[in-house]
This record gives structure tokens, C-alpha cells and sequence, in this order.
């Protein structure tokens, strides 16, 4: 049984193609850093999040193999059930043959109905992954698929151009020099943070702290005080549902906010850590009150291009 | 053993259950929940 809170996918923008099978059937999944297993909706789930969604037919491919085993993933609204098999799954030109894949059967509540990505395809550490699961760029590890052990990300602003490239490191990606942090718990992409300031002053993460960094997560989100003194910093404001509103007029008299990690500081100005939609502008800080752990998420990975080096265990940064 | 892939930026959950006039009651009910990023994942 493999348990995942997939709450947090509620802002999730980054969506790539997979291809399951033989003949291969296209999925559209979240490549997610914070989690490790593979799964899409399959056939066998009638519930109205899957038939709105690609379905995985295991009968249409003649290369699947059931694991008689079962999935079964926590969603905030219910849990997900599944089975897990094994297939070939082709990322872009790799073919990866005999990987663990999950497949729901039942996906309660109506949340995902509305979600654009069929699936998530994890790739954190195999300490993560369910107890039958190897996660896919372990698999790719195994077989020697990759020219190095080590994929790396560059998420755009825009629509189109963003990349995830596995087994190299694009410089045409970043400028300057790609700086290395040591991972702490080979389990999330998990380092220690220094700390944070604004204009110089320690606001939160006094003293360090620990930091995951997770392309499943659309904002930055830490221990809820912490991340209360960063709205108070730049002069956000909670509204009822507990989200952070901006002035859209303060854009350019707001503060940097500066994450030091391994000695080196990491600035995000506004226009990183603020978006604006519909006239409206809205904080990518959000607080987690029953956690410590910060998650440095697509608000961090847009402004700061990322290496994730299994090889060495360390993430790389480098302006975006 | 190079692999690109090219991901796109679409519309988040937040906005589509905006527009079909469900996120008020999403937030509402799982407020505490939404960017909670935890796996027992194994256990």
C-alpha cells in the first residue's frame, strides 16, 4: 500500500507526455519530484475523474504484466485504488522496458475530474515509492537508459519552453555557474536552507532548516509562521480562505526575498514569487501549519534552473 | 541516453474548478490541506 497526498497538485502547470504499452497509449502526467511512483487511470475505473481522463487498457498491450498487487493512494477529498503491473514506458526517446506502473481503478470525489494531467510519474528516491514500485528513473538507472545519473529541469513563464531533460545538464538553460547542495534525506530532493531574509533581516527559517524540491509543488510553502512573517515582509494580505493577496500596484516598490542555501543566496524578486490573473496578483508564499518541512516549488525551480544528480546526491542551481 | 522533454504550461486544478464554480467549496473544505505535501508512501 502506498499512501501520497496529491492535495497539493490543486496549482500544479507543468505537463508533459508519457507512452504506456505496446502499441504505446499517451498519458499527459505531472513529472513530479516530490513523490515516486507512476501511475494513470485505467479502464477498469469508472469513476467520473477517469472517464474524463486517458484510461489505460492493459488488454490493448501486448507487453503488460500484472504484479498482483495493489495501490492505493491518498488524495485530501478520498483515496485512489489501483493495481500495479508492469510495461514499457517511453519518455521522449527512451524506452524503458519491464516498469512498475500503477493503474486506478477507483478515484473518489470529483476534484480530478477537472485536472488537464491524466497521471503522476514521480521521481524522487525509491525510499519513497510503494513497497512493489521501482520509480521510473531508477529503472532507467538499472538498465544504463541515461548518459549520466542525473536529470535536470527549466521551468518557463510562458506556455511553451519549458524542459525536462534526462541524463544531462542543458547550459543553454542557465547563466553563471550551477552551484551544488548536498541532499540531507535521500527520500524528497531534501537540503538544508540557511535561512531567509528580506533587506537583510532573518524573517524566517532562523537558525536553518530543511527544504524539499519539488516540481509537483506550484508555490513555496513553509511552517506558517514563517511564511506569515514573508506576507507581513512584503505586505500581503490573507483573505478568507487563508491565500495571500497583493496590491497589483506595489509590484516594484516590493521586497526581494532571499533563500541562502549552502552559502550562496538565491533571490526571488517579485515577479517570481507574485503571479496575476484576471487584474488580480496573489503571494507564491503559502503556509503549512502542520509542517516544518519548506517546499521550494515551481515558484523557486522558474527563477532557478535545477539539477537533480542521483549520481552524487545533490541538487544543482543556477539562474534560470 | 539523453532525453528531452518538452513540458507545457496548461491550466492548473485551481483555475478549473474556478471556472466550474467549485473552488470556493474546495478551499473551504480542505483549506488545511492544500499545500500539504507529505508521502507515507512504503509504509
Amino acid at each position: 500500500v502506498a499512501s501520497e497526498s496529491l492535495t497539493n497538485y490543486l496549482d500544479c502547470q507543468y505537463f508533459g507526455k508519457i507512452y504506456i504499452g505496446t502499441p504505446p497509449q499517451e498519458f499527459t502526467v505531472v513529472f513530479d519530484t516530490g513523490s515516486s511512483d507512476l501511475w494513470v487511470p485505467s479502464v477498469y475505473c469508472n469513476s467520473d475523474a477517469c472517464q474524463n481522463h486517458h484510461r489505460f487498457d492493459p488488454s490493448k498491450s501486448s507487453t503488460f504484466q500484472n504484479m498482483d498487487k495493489s495501490l492505493s493512494i491518498q488524495y485530501g477529498t478520498g483515496s485512489m485504488q489501483g493495481l500495479l503491473g508492469y510495461d514499457t514506458v517511453t519518455v521522449s526517446n527512451i524506452v524503458d522496458p519491464h516498469q512498475t506502473v500503477g493503474l486506478s481503478t477507483q478515484e473518489p470525489g470529483d476534484v480530478f475530474t477537472y485536472s488537464e494531467f491524466d497521471g503522476i510519474l514521480g521521481l524522487a528516491y525509491p525510499s519513497l515509492a510503494s513497497e512493489y514500485s521501482v520509480p521510473v528513473f531508477d529503472n532507467m538507472m538499472d538498465r544504463h537508459l541515461v548518459a549520466q545519473d542525473l536529470f535536470s529541469v527549466y521551468m518557463s513563464r510562458n506556455e511553451q519552453g519549458s524542459m525536462l531533460t534526462l541524463g544531462a545538464i542543458e547550459p543553454s538553460y542557465f547563466t553563471g555557474s550551477l552551484h551544488w547542495i548536498p541532499v540531507t534525506v535521500q527520500e524528497y530532493w531534501q537540503f538544508t536552507v540557511d535561512s531567509v531574509t528580506v533587506d537583510g533581516v532573518v524573517v524566517a527559517c532562523d537558525g536553518g532548516c530543511q527544504a524539499i524540491l519539488d516540481t509537483g509543488t506550484s508555490m513555496l510553502v513553509g511552517p506558517g509562521s514563517d511564511i506569515f512573517n514573508i506576507q507581513q515582509a512584503i505586505g500581503a494580505t490573507e483573505d478568507q480562505y487563508g491565500e495571500f493577496d497583493i496590491d497589483c500596484g506595489r509590484l516594484s516598490s516590493m521586497p526581494t526575498v532571499v533563500f541562502e542555501i549552502n552559502g550562496k543566496k538565491y533571490p526571488l524578486p517579485p515577479s517570481a514569487y507574485t503571479s496575476q490573473d484576471d487584474g488580480f496578483c496573489t503571494s507564491g508564499f503559502q503556509g503549512d501549519y502542520g509542517s516544518q518541512q519548506w517546499i521550494l516549488g515551481d515558484v523557486f525551480i522558474r527563477e532557478y534552473y535545477s539539477v537533480f544528480d542521483r549520481a552524487s546526491n545533490r541538487v544543482g542551481l543556477a539562474k534560470a | 541516453g539523453i532525453s528531452r522533454i518538452p513540458l507545457h504550461k496548461g491550466k492548473s486544478l485551481r483555475k478549473a474548478l474556478k471556472e466550474h464554480g467549485l473552488l470556493e467549496d474546495f478551499l473551504k473544505n480542505h483549506r488545511h490541506a492544500v499545500s500539504r505535501k507529505h508521502s507515507s508512501s512504503g509504509v
